[in-house]
């Protein structure tokens, strides 16, 4: 009868089955919150991001969130380990995470760690990428594309740039880096249908 | 349910950090 939510964010990911869904909801929500707010003040310190219509501002968020968490909490997996180290600083095996109900989702998560840090960047460098891709995101609901588009065309040359002046040896870098961008979108949705299935089926 | 960024809350926190920043401005 325990209530799960296997979210390395949350602070209680089995919450007793004393507790209603609405108050597990409501903890969990005070435990995101605080990474939805530092997502929001990067985005604003991207040069450019804060031209764009706040509309648009609140779209990219709606639809990037997510990825950007994912990316810059890439480290709290393991991939040699098979653990995955949840903010609350308790340290999870790949088995008892399983056993949680983190199935696909979560097999995609370590995928896209390991592939992503087998890249190793630099902290500037994996800014930049998070830059990139919270304006790659869906693009429904966007009203002024262009801009968008202008925006993202700019960070890409940066990211580009950055990364070949430092591994001029390397150009098979920053395509594997755009590569994730497609890996990101997939998770995404993996995500939010699992954050739905609590929703509906708590 | 079509749109889980706006069912989880998600779009209220982000339109308050960014309004939060609008206001800072204006100060």
């Amino acid at each position: 009868g325990a209530k799960v939510l296997a979210c390395p964010l949350n602070s209680c990911p089995v919450a007793p089955a004393s507790r209603s869904s609405q108050e597990v909801w409501e903890s969990f929500s005070q435990c995101f919150t605080p990474a939805v707010k530092e997502v929001v003040e990067f985005a604003k310190s991207i040069p450019g991001f804060q031209t764009l219509s706040q509309h648009d501002q609140v779209m990219l968020l709606k639809s990037g969130t997510f990825q950007v968490l994912m990316v810059r909490f890439c480290s709290l997996f393991d991939p040699k380990e098979r653990t995955v180290t949840f903010l609350n600083g308790q340290t999870y095996s790949l088995g008892s995470l399983r056993a949680l109900g983190m199935g696909s989702l979560l097999d995609s998560m370590f995928d896209f760690s390991e592939k992503l840090g087998s890249l190793g960047l630099e902290p500037d460098e994996m800014a930049l990428f998070m830059a990139v891709v919270l304006v790659s995101a869906d693009r429904s609901g966007i009203v002024e594309v262009g801009a968008v588009e202008q925006l993202q065309e700019n960070l890409i040359k940066a990211l580009r740039s950055l990364i070949t002046s430092r591994r001029p040896d390397d150009s098979t870098l920053f395509p594997k880096l755009l590569l994730r961008l497609p890996d990101l979108r997939t998770l995404n949705n993996q995500h939010s249908d699992k954050l739905l299935a609590f929703r509906i089926d708590p | 349910f079509s749109d889980p960024a706006s069912n989880l809350g998600l779009e209220d926190i982000i339109r308050k950090a960014l309004m939060g920043n609008l206001e800072d401005r204006q100060e």
